[in-house]
């Protein structure tokens, strides 16, 4: 079904980024991105507060989904 | 409202990020 889809997604994605499989992602591991995607650093570390809620320099996966659905939710409203 | 310009910026950045993620994920085997 389509919530365990994204469900997979996201953890996908989220192992992309967090490189080391610490569970979490740091703006470091942000900032290595730089080069895989064509993002500017400017862009991935703008990524990163917008997806750390709590602002406290960890992303975790509850965080990047919540940052995920949302942006799923608006591409389907628009 | 300076917040709704910055929020409305982001969410074109997290956009790009998550379709170069996708496109990533489908470019490559």
């Amino acid at each position: 079904n389509a919530g365990s889809t994204i469900q997979e997604k996201t953890h996908e994605f989220f192992q992309i980024c967090d490189i080391e499989d610490k569970g979490f992602i740091t703006r470091r591991d942000m900032q290595r991105l730089h080069g895989e995607l064509p993002l500017s650093a400017d862009e991935l570390e703008n990524v990163f507060d917008t997806l750390d809620l709590d602002g406290n320099g960890y992303l975790t996966l509850d965080e990047f989904s919540s940052g995920f659905s949302e942006f799923i939710f608006g591409q389907r409203l628009s | 409202d300076p917040n709704m310009k910055g929020a409305a910026a982001n969410e074109g950045v997290l956009a790009n990020f998550f379709n170069s993620l996708l496109s990533k994920k489908t470019g490559s085997p």
